[in-house]
Formats: structure tokens, sequence, C-alpha cells
């Protein structure tokens, strides 16, 4: 669904951001 | 059953990111569980760590931070 998509960017990007 | 052009990779990404910058989000729909068989927390996880690597430029397109590399 796209909420699961929404949450997976979003724990993406929530890695993401101690590395950018 | 996943292909070698599903299934997460270094190269895969590199791959994408070559052909055209992409968002996270633009990412994952290429890597979707149902045909990686990965679970999401794997995907998120294994996705991460390949940016890590990678180390793609970066660059907002339409206000949406977009990744993509130069071969």
């Amino acid at each position: 669904s796209s909420s699961e998509a929404d949450e997976m960017a979003a724990a993406l990007e929530a890695e993401l951001n101690d590395f950018m | 059953t996943p292909s070698s052009q599903t299934a997460l990779c270094l190269d895969a990404v590199r791959r994408y990111l070559i052909r055209k910058p992409m968002t996270t989000k633009d990412l994952l729909k290429k890597f979707q569980t149902k045909r990686t068989g990965l679970s999401s927390e794997q995907t998120v996880n294994v996705l991460a760590q390949i940016l890590k690597r990678l180390n793609p430029e970066r660059k907002n397109i339409s206000d949406k931070m977009h990744f993509y590399l130069t071969e």
C-alpha cells in the first residue's frame, strides 16, 4: 500500500539522516 | 522468484541511480518486498547500507531530495 511505502521511505530517510 | 533485476544489491541500485535521479520512495518502488522476498525492515536496512556505501550525489527536484550517480 502507499502508506506502507511512505513508512518505509520515512524509515530509510531516518536511517540516512545520521549519515547525510 | 526474484530475478537478478529485482534483487536488492549494490549494483542494481547503482544502475538505477546512474540512469536518473531517484527519491527514497522511487528506489523502494524498484525493490518491492513482494518481488525481492525481503521484509520491509530488511529492505530499509539493506538499502540504507547500500546508499551509505555508494554515497550518491543529492539534489532537490520539485522540493524532493533525489539521489544520483555519474559514471
